[in-house]
This record gives C-alpha cells, sequence and structure tokens, in this order.
C-alpha cells in the first residue's frame, strides 16, 4: 500500500500518539 | 500412517507443510470439551509442556510421556459455574487461568498446585459481566467488563504464588471492547476491537486511548487475533464471525488489514480463504507466529501461513467426527484438535 492510501506514515507513531492523546 | 492420520494439503504445490497425527488424549468421564491450551509446568526440577483440556465442570492437566503418550496428572474442579475457556498466560509457569461463566464469562479463576503439600488450589481473580481476556506477556491479564455506560478495561499483575497483585487501569472507548491482542513490536501497546468494528490503540503504560480507528467493513464485531507493528504502520489479522459471502473475496477465514496508526486510514492487504473445491465458514480459531487455524462449519480445520497467505493443510473430519476446537501449543509447531466428546489430537505441524 503506497502513503498516499493511508496518509504520512510515522516510525514514531506511538511516542508522538502518546504525546497527544489525553491522558 | 492411514489417509486418516495424515492431513491432505489443499493442493500438490502446497505439501510443503504437514499436519502429522501425534497422539490422541482422551477423558474417560466423555464430558463435552470446552477448551484446550498448553501450559509449561515445572515439578522435581523438570520442566514440560503440558496439555490442559477444559470441560465443563473440570480442568486436567496432562504430562507428556515417552513415545507421544499423555498422563492425566491433576484434575481442578469447577462445579459452581461451568468453565468457558482457558486463559493462555504466555510466560508464566505452573499456573492455569480459567474464565467461567454461563452465557458470558462471570468470574476469572488461577489454579494451581500448591509447593507445600501438593494440594489443588483455586484462587479468585476477578468477577463481573467480562466481555472479553486476554493473557498478556509479563505476567498480566486484561479483561474489559461491565456496560457500555462503564466499561472497566483492567490490567491485572498475577504473581506466581496465584494471586493477583496489582491492578491498573486503561482509558475505556465508548464501544464495548470484545477482543483483544499485544501488539508485537512494541510491548507498551495492546490493541482491542469493538461491537462496532472499531481498533482501539492503548498504551499500557499510560492508560492512555492513542486512537480509535474504523476497521473498514459493514461486517459488526470483527475479532482481532494478532497485531505487529512494521515501518510505522500496525498489521492487525482478524476474523468476522458475522461475515456474509462476498462475491469478490468469497468468504475468508481472516484477514489481514493495515493501519496507520496517526491518521486511523486502513486497507486490507490479505485474505485467507479455502482453495477451490472446499468450502465452509469460520467457527473459531486461533492465529500464533505465523500461523492462523480455524474450524470450519464444514466440520473440518484449515491452516493458513500468514506471509504468503496460502491454506497450508487442511484436517477433515475424521471417523470420530467434526472438529469443534484447534489451538496451537504455545509454539505454532504443534496444532491441538477437539472434538465435542471430549477427545483432544495433538498434530505436529510441519
Amino acid at each position: 500500500c503506497s502513503e498516499s492510501d493511508l496518509g504520512p506514515i510515522s516510525l514514531n507513531w506511538f511516542e508522538e500518539l502518546s504525546t497527544e492523546a489525553p491522558s | 500412517l492411514t489417509a486418516e492420520q495424515l492431513a491432505v494439503a489443499p493442493s500438490d504445490n502446497l505439501r510443503d507443510r504437514s499436519l502429522q497425527l501425534a497422539s490422541k488424549l482422551k477423558n474417560p468421564s466423555s464430558s463435552c470439551a470446552v477448551d484446550v491450551s498448553t501450559v509449561w509446568w515445572e515439578s522435581a526440577g523438570c520442566t514440560e509442556l503440558c496439555i490442559v483440556t477444559a470441560c465443563e465442570t473440570f480442568i486436567s492437566l496432562w504430562k507428556p510421556l515417552a513415545s507421544n503418550q499423555w498422563r492425566k496428572v491433576y484434575t481442578w474442579h469447577l462445579t459452581e459455574i461451568p468453565v468457558i475457556q482457558i486463559v493462555p498466560l504466555p510466560d508464566v509457569c505452573n499456573l492455569v487461568c480459567v474464565a467461567l461463566g454461563d452465557l458470558e464469562i462471570g468470574e476469572i479463576r488461577l489454579l494451581l498446585c500448591s509447593s507445600e503439600d501438593g494440594s489443588l488450589k483455586q484462587s479468585l481473580v476477578k468477577t463481573g459481566n467480562i466481555k472479553a481476556v486476554l493473557g498478556l506477556t509479563n505476567r498480566k491479564l486484561v479483561s474489559s467488563s461491565g456496560t457500555l455506560q462503564d466499561q472497566q478495561i483492567e490490567i491485572i499483575s498475577v504473581s506466581e504464588a496465584g494471586r493477583s497483585n496489582e491492578r491498573q487501569t486503561l482509558m475505556p472507548p465508548e464501544e464495548t471492547i470484545l477482543a483483544f491482542a499485544e501488539v508485537e513490536g512494541f510491548r507498551d501497546a495492546l490493541v482491542g476491537t469493538t461491537a462496532v468494528n472499531s481498533l482501539v490503540v492503548w498504551n499500557l503504560k499510560t492508560g492512555q486511548i492513542l486512537n480509535k480507528m474504523p476497521v473498514g467493513y459493514s461486517y459488526p464485531a470483527s475479532i482481532c487475533h494478532r497485531a505487529y507493528s512494521d515501518s510505522g504502520l500496525l498489521f492487525v489479522v482478524l476474523s468476522h464471525p458475522h461475515a456474509k459471502e462476498n462475491e469478490s473475496c468469497g468468504n475468508p477465514a481472516f484477514r489481514m488489514r493495515v493501519f496507520n496508526p496517526k491518521t486511523a486510514r486502513s486497507t486490507g492487504v490479505m485474505f485467507f480463504s479455502l482453495p477451490p473445491g472446499h468450502s465452509g465458514r469460520y467457527l473459531e480459531g486461533e492465529v500464533k507466529g505465523v500461523s492462523a487455524a480455524a474450524v470450519l462449519t464444514s466440520g473440518a480445520i484449515a491452516v493458513w501461513d500468514l506471509f504468503s497467505g496460502q491454506c497450508t493443510a487442511l484436517l477433515p473430519p475424521n471417523a470420530d467426527g467434526n472438529w469443534s476446537l484447534v489451538r496451537w501449543s504455545v509454539t505454532d509447531s504443534c496444532l491441538l484438535a477437539g472434538q465435542k466428546d471430549g477427545s483432544v489430537y495433538v498434530y505436529h505441524y510441519s
């Protein structure tokens, strides 16, 4: 699957979402 | 080996994997089998991979003997509430976790054998209207319980003595969680699928929900079986027990779908379907390592390789009847196949 299908991909998704998500 | 003992590969070009019958376990009581699993068990300085069989009112532990024979060594009686399932705890020794209940799980118990006097013991870990439970690495259990309004997602740590120690709650989504899967490649990530077809991702350390993503099918109640992260994407193997036949892809037992956790977009990667000429819908199954196995409505068991998508083996019903249960052993080199009469057959998958 290409990046255009799924949107921008980040290898650090777990850390980035942990910073952004409400806790 | 008779034709019955050697499961047929579904086509000539797939004969690289086969299921070979190693042994048969039979409960003399002829009670209905509800689940089967494996557990490491240490005694007298020797740790062995044992088989656990579950009937409605008792759980038995079988130790290996020479020549692929098994001997039943312990039986725990659970007479008040029926056994629904065994909950495998991946890195735990000398402990069996079971879920009990009527229509849904009402109790989770740990079963063990006292190191002091050898007596069989039970320890109550959790009660409530439990929708899903999964054993996690590092001696933990995760469960979802309660109603949608007061849903509780709880992690429980289990001690070697079979006691529940620390408890931690995860943020509940506004949808009922039906299944969990650990995320290989991310020790602190957990995923769950919901009754209205979302995939929820949690941070196990902080309890945060990191994202809730639509699975993308109109089929309700997808069940997640295995998840791993690679190259910034989340790959999830799902089954859809309520799915209807679809003209374009038939009726696959499992599907692999890839999610971008940053954008919540997803797309299908692979279907795990029966080869042409075979029919049957998914009833139940298990995914371990690179292998998936399912019991089908035809009474057969089918096995797939997750990387190639190929159906690698088909195990038709034998002379004793249809298959009703299929589980992988701790490693995916051994397949346990159960029948309603309590018989469990052990197959080597190689």
